[in-house]
């Protein structure tokens, strides 16, 4: 499997590592795939890498990749955001990976191996939801509202309402709410505030776990949230060019 | 009191 740029791998690392420290990668003709649950069970993680993202893929057997993130970032740290990298697993040797990074414009080229893990993989089932509703905003405000918030309060509540959204955090000696409504006047579908509901509904969520959510603003321009009463959050990164999604689920607080 | 509710209170393992 070759990455046209390793920035994209940086990301998805960055975008779980504070959940996930090891995890299985499943690879099939149509790419690579992770699901993760948090030790607390908590936040579940979902990443796809379609073929599509890759320069070129190839995949004859589908295969299990055991991957520990702090090696894996390790070795990740030692490419160029814009060196190209090529990952191959061999299906006689399946102990390790090879990770090979290229710098066309100064030939440099190096290559590493990653033991591979043994890990007992979960896998959660998520039932197809009819969301009550949904947000789609630019990645980058909602990561705003939640990393401001969470300095507020460790509760972040979200309200949908003919008012628009509404972020509220409450902490002990302050309080603080953001309001934003459906954006007509924006132009660039990226900068687009768009919200549908059904029913108005209030749900609140760890203003931590939040903050953790938002670091995958840098792999897609938009997110979307999804929500239904006493259901966990969906929150998607779509990435560019159909090349995948990240996804995140959240269970809410409770009385 | 708010308490933070689990996922497998709404997924099912596999």
């Amino acid at each position: 499997a070759r990455l046209p740029r390793s920035a994209v791998l940086k990301k998805i690392l960055d975008s779980v590592k504070d959940l996930v420290k090891e995890t299985n990668w499943d690879c099939n003709e149509e790419g690579m795939s992770m699901q993760a649950l948090d030790t607390g069970r908590i936040v579940l993680v979902e990443v796809m890498l379609r073929e599509a993202a890759f320069e070129s893929y190839a995949c004859e057997v589908p295969m299990t990749l055991g991957i520990d993130m702090e090696p894996f970032g390790k070795v990740l740290r030692c490419a160029g955001g814009d060196e190209k990298v090529t990952i191959k697993a061999s299906r006689n040797d399946q102990d390790h990976i090879e990770l090979v990074f290229e710098n066309e414009e100064k030939e440099r080229m190096s290559a590493f191996e990653l033991k591979l893990m043994d890990i007992d993989g979960e896998h959660m089932a998520v039932p197809d939801a009819e969301w009550g509703a949904e947000i789609s905003m630019p990645s980058s405000e909602f990561k705003k509202i939640v990393m401001d918030l969470a300095e507020i309060g460790s509760d972040l509540t979200i309200a949908v309402s003919k008012l628009g959204v509404t972020f509220t955090a409450q902490g002990n000696n302050c309080k603080g709410s953001m309001v934003l409504q459906p954006s007509t006047a924006v132009d660039k579908k990226s900068e687009q505030v768009a919200i549908s509901f059904t029913e108005p509904l209030e749900m609140t969520f760890a203003a931590p776990y939040m903050k953790m959510i938002t670091k995958a603003a840098a792999l897609s321009s938009t997110v979307t949230l999804s929500l239904d009463e006493a259901c966990p959050i969906c929150v998607r990164y779509e990435m560019e060019d159909n090349a995948g999604h990240i996804k995140y689920y959240l269970a809410p607080k409770e009385d | 009191m708010l308490v933070q509710g689990v996922l497998a209170e709404f997924f099912y393992y596999t």
